[in-house]
């Protein structure tokens, strides 16, 4: 599940 | 992470530096908007709520930090530092930012990948973000003429914007799935705002005249 992925960009 | 995502952080800091470059040097924050520099504070403290909690590598971790102190510095020197407070253009700021943040605020619970506060305040950064530097665009576009710095400014954020599309395009080809679409809608709409700058700053870059932007 991508949405649960953590923000890798600032 | 790749080349362009590095070049585009770069350029967003330089951005910030040549900023508070003009502001120390200068002790003049003359053609800045006070509330673009607000709403990117708030962009900051709303986007980086997972300082604490997700790690993604120590690079990340500095980078939001410098971000949220820079941010919040500009701020305060526009707002409280005795000299510097005294240039800001109040008149000329016009812009109506109150409705902008409670736009995107709407938009982020309608429009997020997860209802979760930190997703919630996430997809509200990023399209606050979208959206912020309009006070200024608006600012230089009243005051007529834009100094050096602060046009150096502006370019240096809209490259930013421009390398991040150029990163989302090669993660696209790159990376298996790479599905931030909250992300590249709102960056092609903040790429797109910085056109018309680019335009004149092109013109006055190639005609070797002063960058003025037409009222």
């Amino acid at each position: 599940d991508k949405a649960s992925e953590v923000h890798d960009e600032l | 992470m790749n080349i362009f995502r590095f070049a585009g952080d770069m350029t967003h800091l330089i951005s910030i530096l040549i900023l508070l470059l003009k502001i120390y040097a200068t002790k003049s924050c003359a053609g800045i908007s006070l509330k673009t520099q607000e709403l990117y504070a708030l962009v900051f403290l709303t986007r980086y709520l997972d300082l604490f909690t997700d790690y993604v590598s120590l690079y990340n971790t500095v980078m939001k930090i410098v971000f949220i102190a820079s941010s919040l510095a500009i701020v305060w020197c526009m707002r409280r530092h005795p000299l510097v407070r005294r240039s800001y253009d109040k008149d000329l700021d016009t812009f109506r930012h109150q409705y902008v943040v409670l736009a995107c605020f709407v938009l982020a619970l309608l429009l997020n990948e997860k209802f979760t506060i930190q997703e919630v305040f996430w997809a509200f950064s990023i399209y606050l973000e979208a959206v912020a530097i309009l006070p200024q665009l608006v600012l230089l576009q009243r005051s007529g003429n834009v100094d050096n710095l602060t046009g150096q400014y502006v370019l240096f954020l809209g490259a930013y914007r421009g390398l991040y599309i150029i990163n989302w395009i090669y993660r696209y080809f790159t990376e298996d799935h790479f599905t931030r679409w909250i992300a590249c809608v709102s960056g092609l709409v903040q790429t797109g705002l910085y056109a018309d700058f680019f335009y004149y700053y092109y013109l006055s870059w190639k005609t070797n005249t002063k960058l003025k932007l037409p009222a």
